[in-house]
């Protein structure tokens, strides 16, 4: 059985992933209020 | 206390905070002219508050120690600008 690649946080911290999207959307919303 | 507040440490170290955000933001750099612009929304007394001066360091500390959690600092940086905003308040009519 092949090790599974340990997950490097450096890319795909799914903390970060969330608020990225948090952020993106807010922005999203922010600029179509305009 | 310090009589003029943090004024000019907070704008330093948001300073700091953008130029090293400014890099490891580079897939969406529109993240950072929002950050910009609730800055500008934020209420003066906040900005020379010791509370952002917390805040702040705080997030520079992290974001420098964890770059793959830039924009959960960012978005922490965010809400907390957010809260302090200016409020327009608009007149009540007769």
């Amino acid at each position: 059985v092949p090790m599974e690649e340990e997950e490097d946080d450096d890319d795909d911290d799914p903390e970060n992933r969330i608020a990225k999207k948090m952020l993106l959307e807010e922005i999203k919303a922010n600029l179509s209020s305009d | 206390g310090r009589e003029g507040g943090y004024k000019e440490e907070n704008e330093r170290l948001f300073g700091e905070f953008l130029a090293l955000c400014t890099p490891l933001t580079s897939d969406h750099p529109e993240v950072l002219p929002f950050l910009c612009s609730r800055h500008h929304k934020t209420s003066s007394g906040f900005l020379a508050s010791a509370e952002l001066r917390n805040v702040l360091s705080r997030c520079l500390r992290r974001v420098r120690r964890r770059h793959a959690k830039v924009y959960v600092y960012i978005n922490e940086l965010c809400t907390t600008l957010k809260a302090h905003s200016l409020r327009r308040k608009l007149p009540l009519q007769p």
